[in-house]
Parts: structure tokens; C-alpha cells; sequence
């Protein structure tokens, strides 16, 4: 899977949730607030106001505080998987967050944001998800089909 | 919602795809 291609189209679709900040290039998925607002969008009981507000929301972070929000980031989508999909993702590359906050890398992205695509296309409003990818464009549609199936052959 | 996709296409591919993962039941709390 050409991961470079994956990340830009997996921008393309979380350009397709309400988020306030800007979410156009893999800098401005940085500091893990354009993705933890689609997880608010995805789940709002459990990524809730509570959950947001451990993040820190300024203009220009420095890269700890971008990684620090990741690394909670990741965490919740983690715990949220076992604690409410019931799914265990064992054997797939997790993200280096660090490799994210600090470098700005669309390979560690691209499986950031894949880990975001499993939660919308399994939660409780996954036929709203499932059918707003169904708009997108076909070669979108087939990378984040691809990506599905590479991540469901991990659980 | 692309169910009435030709099969055997790429477009149809997709559309039995994400059909078939509409219809799946997933999640510990359903």
C-alpha cells in the first residue's frame, strides 16, 4: 500500500467531518486536535468535552505538547476499540507519534488516521460514515477500502 | 447508495464492500 497516497486521501475524507481547525496537510494534523475532533464527531459520549479538554488547543505548540496530545489521542482510540467495539488490534504498526508531532511524517499519519477510519466505520453511526465514503471519489474510495481490510485482518 | 452497481467493476467492487460492511454487525455493545 502506497502510504504517501493513503494519507492524502484519508485527509481528504476527515476534510469531510465538522472540524474548526485547519486539517488540509499533514503539518496541520499535528498536534492531534483536527483528528480528536472527528472522534468527537464519530463518538461524542465517549471522546466527550471531559476527553477534549486534557488536550492543549493553541495556535503553535511545540512538538511535546504535539506529541503529548497525540499520544492521548491514540490512547482514547485504543481503549475506545476494546472498551466499546470490543476489538483487540494486534499486529498492526501503530503510529510513532513521535515521528508525527515532530516531523510532520504522512507514512505515521496515514496509520493515525487509519486507526480514526476503523472507529468511524464500526461505531454506532457507521451507516452515516460508510455512506458519506461511498460519495467520495473511487480511487479515495478504493485506498480507504484497501485500508479497512489491511486493518480488519489485525483484529 | 451504489447498489445498483454493475458487479465485475471496479465501482461495483466498491459498492459490495461497503454493502457488506453496512450489513456487518460489529462493536461489544452492538
Amino acid at each position: 500500500m502506497d502510504r504517501a497516497q493513503l494519507c492524502l486521501s484519508l485527509i481528504k475524507w476527515l476534510n469531510t467531518f465538522k472540524v474548526t481547525v485547519p486539517n488540509q496537510t499533514v503539518e496541520d494534523l499535528s498536534d492531534g486536535i483536527a483528528v480528536a475532533q472527528a472522534l468527537r464527531e464519530i463518538a461524542p459520549d465517549y471522546f466527550n468535552d471531559a476527553w477534549f479538554k486534557k488536550l492543549k488547543v493553541e495556535e503553535s505548540l511545540n512538538w511535546r505538547l504535539k506529541v503529548s496530545n497525540l499520544k492521548k489521542v491514540l490512547n482514547g482510540m485504543l481503549e475506545y476499540n476494546i472498551e466499546v467495539l470490543g476489538i483487540q488490534i494486534q499486529g498492526f504498526q501503530m503510529p510513532d507519534v513521535n515521528l508525527i508531532g515532530e516531523r510532520h511524517d504522512s507514512v505515521e499519519t496515514s496509520r493515525l488516521l487509519q486507526l480514526v477510519l476503523g472507529c468511524a466505520v464500526r461505531c454506532s453511526e457507521k451507516q452515516f460514515h460508510i455512506q458519506n465514503i461511498m460519495k467520495m471519489e473511487e480511487s479515495v474510495q478504493q485506498m480507504i477500502m484497501n485500508a479497512i481490510q489491511e486493518l480488519m485482518s489485525k483484529e | 447508495d451504489g447498489k445498483g452497481a454493475p458487479p465485475g467493476t471496479s465501482e461495483g467492487m466498491l459498492a459490495n464492500f461497503f454493502n457488506s460492511l453496512l450489513s456487518k454487525k460489529t462493536g461489544a455493545a452492538g
